[in-house]
């Protein structure tokens, strides 16, 4: 089991932290319409380094702090940390266990960190490059967009087997 | 670059008509290179359920076009397991056969690499070894509910 | 209740000659994964006048004839007839009942009747405008197309209003 | 045209935010004209499901938008009742309580319009006074299997 914990806090729908404590085999997430399901997938992809917004289904970066409710404000940052086992060195730092935590401020300014140390936006891209978790990823499918797979041109489709080779 | 791009391209192929069959229980599925060399050709796909001829992609139903993309994603999984993957509500277009089917599967593939998947569909909550529950009873805010750790017959050696 | 039966013969899966009567009320169509539910929505569009392959999701016109199965060849015709109750009046023929008919031969012609009688493909397309089932129509949503009407882009939009104005 | 596009307009938004109300069970949504005159400008759409603020449409969940597309579809349809509709697994993405708040307003709306509804859901099935079994016994064929009709209890009139 390689991913141990979501913590998630002032992300779209996340006013509260929340910490989400991940087991080994199928995990299975549930609730009704509208409940924050697929915003916990988007936070997941945003802290591997996702920078398009619409892939996000925002139109700017800022779409994804936590922009309030009927009775609370908005918040002014929101922050994704993934926690990762590595006892089988699937990355390459040389730690047992890999926090990589992502920030954005409504100024715009974002912050980068693995295991609490500052770091840059490539270092982070770098760590999951060629896992199928980088960049074009087979393995973050979003709603809606399992077809993408099958419907793209022919040229396109090689990406998915390149990213897997 | 293309040695490695032709043997990925072959193992996974293989992969592909493999789980195909598994899913839909027969019929026959294959990628093709196109035209040009393997740096920059294209890739076809031809997917045929059980029982019916070979036709163009588009012609085949909703559950059936997902099916196939279901089958070829767990293909490159065979090949190249990633470290997590995280699936949002892609068996929606399934009925339930076909769902019953998809979770089996995943069930058993969850050994080798973890899912967190997001679902609405029975077939495929009754085959999850933790269920997460996620509620807005404070409206606009998320809140996680806690985990019920199911305890799951040892089925999934008889999937 | 308008559309009182729906006659298939030779259109994408209907090997064999299906007929659909209808009743008044709320009819519900249920099948599994590939069976043929939206043929059936594919053949009540194609009737209708509807004239892009790709609508009826076929790469050219000659995808929609019978192209045969395992045990069975293929067909050389497709055939689907509306009928329709017009006593409200609703359509401005003088006929209490209206049968349209659409074939497809494998040559690549056409054959267009309205209560058997040979018309032209214009004829069909003016007994359904403006009724909501015209092009550009609201009242037949494919699958995985409810989201079409919400993504269009505003300038878009006006047509739903002005179809149905 | 243009006074009758304004009309239709007009008609068509108030029936969109009262249709919005009673799918969702409050919120609100609302139609406003872009710049331009009435010829040629576009329409904005923004929905609020109850107890959220104002958001960007592309924000809202995939059941949210299904069930906001469908408030707009029955909204249209109370302005200019078309002869028959047809509709293909619309409430795909919809939880079990949004089905049901759908299938109970398509069952009463269906006195008005012929609705001709394919579905997988149980919800939807429930509310059905006619049920047509497609199959495909002999692979690759349709066949229709013999029409149930339903004697629903005259739940229709509670509804
Ligand atoms: N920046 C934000 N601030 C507050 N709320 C937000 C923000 N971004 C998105 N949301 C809210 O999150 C909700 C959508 O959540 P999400 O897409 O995760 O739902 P879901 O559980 O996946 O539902 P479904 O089952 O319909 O797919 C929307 O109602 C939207 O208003
Ligand atoms: N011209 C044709 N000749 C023969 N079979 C065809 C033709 N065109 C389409 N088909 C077949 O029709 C099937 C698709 O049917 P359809 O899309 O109606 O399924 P469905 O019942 O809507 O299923 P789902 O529940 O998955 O949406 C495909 O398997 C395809 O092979
Ligand atoms: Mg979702
Ligand atoms: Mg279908």
């Amino acid at each position: 089991m390689c991913l141990k914990r979501v913590d998630i806090q002032g992300f779209k729908s996340f006013g509260d932290r929340i910490k989400l404590e991940l087991h080994s085999g199928l995990s299975v997430v549930v609730g009704p319409n509208g409940s924050g399901k697929s915003n916990i997938s988007d936070a997941i992809s945003w802290c591997l380094g996702e920078q398009r917004a619409s892939s996000l289904r925002g139109s700017r970066m800022e779409d994804v702090i936590f922009a309030g409710s009927d009775k609370r404000k908005a918040v002014g940052m929101a922050e994704v940390t993934l926690t990762l086992d590595n006892t089988a060195k699937l990355f390459s730092l040389p730690y047992g266990e890999i926090a990589v935590t992502r920030r954005l401020y409504r100024s715009g300014e974002s912050e980068y960190l693995i295991n609490k140390v500052p770091c840059r936006l490539k270092d982070i891209q770098a760590l999951f490059m060629d896992t199928g978790l980088g960049r074009g990823a087979y393995s973050l499918i979003g709603q809606g967009k399992v077809d993408e797979i099958l419907s793209s041109r022919p040229e396109e489709r090689r990406h998915i087997i390149e990213e897997a080779a | 670059m293309s040695s490695q791009f032709t043997t990925a391209f072959q193992e996974i192929n293989g992969n592909f008509s493999v789980v195909f069959q598994q899913l839909f229980g027969g019929g026959g599925a294959t990628m093709s290179l196109t035209e040009g060399d393997t740096l920059t050709c294209g890739i076809d796909i031809t997917a045929r359920p059980p029982g019916k001829k070979n036709q163009n992609l588009s012609l085949l139903s909703g559950g059936e076009r997902a099916l196939t993309a279901i089958a070829l994603l767990f293909a490159i999984l065979r090949y190249k397991p990633s470290p997590f993957c995280v699936l949002d509500e892609i068996e929606a277009s399934l009925d339930e056969a076909n769902v019953n089917r998809f979770a089996n599967y995943l069930s058993r593939t969850s050994e080798e690499v973890q899912f967190i998947v997001i679902s609405h569909r029975k077939g495929t909550m009754e085959q999850a070894d933790t269920l997460y529950g996620v509620t807005m009873d404070e409206a606009g805010v998320t809140r996680l509910l806690s985990m019920s750790l199911e305890e799951k017959p040892d089925r999934k050696r008889l999937a």
